[in-house]
């Protein structure tokens, strides 16, 4: 590298990217390592390209070999194997010449003799760009990289076993014995891990899924006693509470919109008689001024797809007043775009007709590939 | 898809791609009504502005988009609220088109699944797409015929992340049929009685797919979402604040 890299180049620009076939393409520089596998090493930074022939951290993070080498970590075959990958991975960078140190041949045949074997019995090969003779010998006249007394044998992203082995830290606490001694599978209660237990299981969840609206724990435990509403209230699914009468009015007054779910149904033992929950009771719709489009809306909205018949049916309470009907809006045709709900009103008189709409949908084609015509009839040979 | 054929041109109506600017094809996507498709929430990181995106349907050919194909913007991205990048659960998108599409032979919805409906552990189902195909990205659409494997089966190929319950598994071990990079948010499709296809899975993610070596897809199953994916379809179209 040249002795003093020209300004531009030291400030990162593009020009100094090692792709750009320029003047500046051997000024090297020192950056610190944001390589996440190997955050935990005895340098802090590091200079590209690297020993694997990645041109950035970015690069090396989604090479194959950094999925490469977590993997064979837990195999054990080294003890040292995830420092000597580092140093391929993200090299030293020497702040003084800011020159890449290598790890020493020594370091690197050790890695190779004993993990090259493990990858085999799975039918992948060694990296190919790490061959252990471009590296130089320790006590030579050239620096090279051995591991130290304290260099971690797991990368952050592992679980250190009792026994010295690593395995990957998803496994730690997850029910299954991953480690020799077993140690993975031991202090891992909920509050170990700054988690919430679920009340009756060892579920652990964090603690801002707790009331948030979804249930994350067996029998819902989560969400229960999560808000105190008013008489005159109901709970939203996220516990916001909503006026009673504000319930199923067309409008969105939950945050969550839960005050507009499950509005309209088709209740009843055939399953087609319409029945509308408003303001926190269960309606009737009164048949009289029912048209068409509203069974249409009906259906769609309840995405049940196009009406196939539509009757009205005589009430057979037998006690005037004893049913709670909902009745058309006159303008109902003006609200364009609103649910059902929104379409019908509550008026003081019962329904002249005393029929309520009875309705069956009948689902929309889906799921149908295209007719024999695009394909050749089949032909015994 | 690795492992997979060309379809024949019409074969899979609903299969559609997501496409953004000078990107063209980012993921796959899958016609569920005249108005609403679905596809995965990682195609939308660091992307969620509805304007960037538009969904062409009825293709085969990426290059040539033919006659039969339609192309719609999009109004509204709706992501999981739980959609979790790291652990890539809650895998899940709803994308709301500008218009209604025209529904011919070539651009039709597939079924969604009834709450609780799952395909059998083995049975046989069917993933599409246009991602990689482990030498060279495709033109034309491909499929592969691919296994359902069961959760516990599932759980036991892969180390690095948690199979959860919003997730399906299909494939085989040595990796032989397998989607790819660019067929995230495409279709696993299962035919049911009378000819009539069910989608049960949006491809999600799986282990180096070029490898061959390393176990079968992950798919977002689709049957946990059915009521999640109704109540938003319903919310957009029908609910004022």
């Amino acid at each position: 590298c040249i002795s003093s890299c020209p300004s531009v180049c030291a400030a990162g620009s593009a020009t100094c990217d090692p792709r750009h076939n320029n003047n500046n393409n051997n000024c090297t520089r020192c950056e610190p390592i944001s390589l996440e596998l190997c955050m935990n090493l005895p340098y802090n930074l590091t200079s590209y390209p690297n020993f694997l022939g990645h041109l950035s951290q970015r690069e090396s993070s989604v090479s194959w070999e950094s999925s490469l080498f977590p993997a064979l970590v837990q195999t054990g075959c080294y003890q040292y194997l995830m420092f000597y990958a580092c140093t391929l991975l993200v090299p030293k960078c020497d702040p003084v010449s800011l020159q890449r140190v290598p790890p020493c041949r020594s370091l690197c045949r050790s890695a190779k003799e004993k993990c090259e074997s493990v990858l085999g019995i799975v039918g992948l090969q060694w990296p190919e760009d790490s061959d252990c003779s471009q590296f130089p010998e320790e006590g030579g006249n050239a620096t090279c990289l051995l591991p130290e007394a304290g260099v971690e044998e797991c990368s952050p992203s592992h679980f250190k076993c009792r026994s010295g082995r690593c395995v990957l830290a998803s496994k730690r606490c997850d029910g299954h014995l991953d480690c020799d001694d077993h140690s993975d599978e031991e202090n891992c209660g909920c509050s170990e891990r700054a988690l919430w237990e679920c009340p009756g299981s060892n579920v652990c969840i964090k603690a801002s899924m707790i009331c948030d609206g979804i249930p994350d724990c067996p029998l819902l435990v989560d969400e229960a006693n999560c808000s105190v509403c008013r008489d005159n209230e109901l709970s939203c699914n996220n516990h916001q509470c909503v006026h009673r009468t504000l319930w199923c009015d067309g409008k969105k007054h939950c945050s969550d919109s839960s005050d507009e779910w499950n509005c309209v149904s088709l209740s009843d033992r055939s399953g087609s008689v319409l029945t509308v929950y408003r303001t926190a009771a269960e309606y009737q719709v009164c048949a009289d001024e029912w048209s068409h489009e509203l069974s249409e809306l009906t259906c769609n909205q309840l995405g049940l797809g196009v009406p196939s018949s539509v009757a009205m049916v005589a009430d057979q309470t037998g006690v005037p007043g004893r049913r709670r009907w909902l009745h058309v809006h006159p303008e109902w045709n003006l609200r364009n775009g609103s649910a059902l709900q929104a379409r019908l009103e509550k008026r003081s008189h019962a329904c002249h007709s005393r029929r309520r709409v009875s309705l069956f949908c009948t689902r929309e084609e889906c799921g149908v590939r295209p007719a024999v015509g695009l394909f050749p009839h089949r032909r015994k040979r | 898809i690795l492992g997979g054929r060309v379809t024949r041109r019409g074969a899979w109506p609903w299969q559609c791609s997501l496409q953004s600017g000078q990107s063209g094809h980012v993921c796959g996507c899958v016609l569920i009504a005249r108005r609403w498709a679905l596809t995965v929430a990682h195609c939308f990181e660091g992307r969620e502005s509805a304007d960037l995106w538009k969904v062409v349907l009825g293709l085969n050919n990426l290059d040539h988009p033919g006659v039969h194909s339609q192309s719609r913007g999009v109004r509204s991205i709706i992501v999981h609220p739980r959609y979790n990048r790291a652990v890539v659960d809650y895998d899940i998108s709803v994308v709301q088109l500008e218009s209604e599409v025209e529904e011919t032979a070539f651009v039709r919805p597939v079924c969604l699944p009834q709450p609780g409906q799952l395909p059998s552990p083995d049975s046989y189902c069917y993933i599409t797409g246009w991602g990689h195909m482990g030498n060279r990205m495709p033109f034309k659409l491909q499929e592969g015929e691919v296994r359902i494997i069961s959760l516990s089966q599932c759980q036991s190929y892969f180390d690095m992340k948690t199979i959860t319950p919003r997730m399906l598994c299909a494939g085989y071990e040595a990796g032989t049929v397998d989607s790819c990079m660019g067929d995230s948010g495409g279709p696993l499709v299962c035919e049911e009685d009378a000819g009539r296809w069910t989608l049960f899975g949006l491809t999600s993610w799986g282990s180096v797919c070029f490898s061959k070596v390393l176990g079968p897809g992950v798919y977002s199953n689709v049957t946990h979402f059915t009521p999640w994916i109704q109540q938003q379809i319903y919310i957009h179209t029908y609910l004022t604040d």
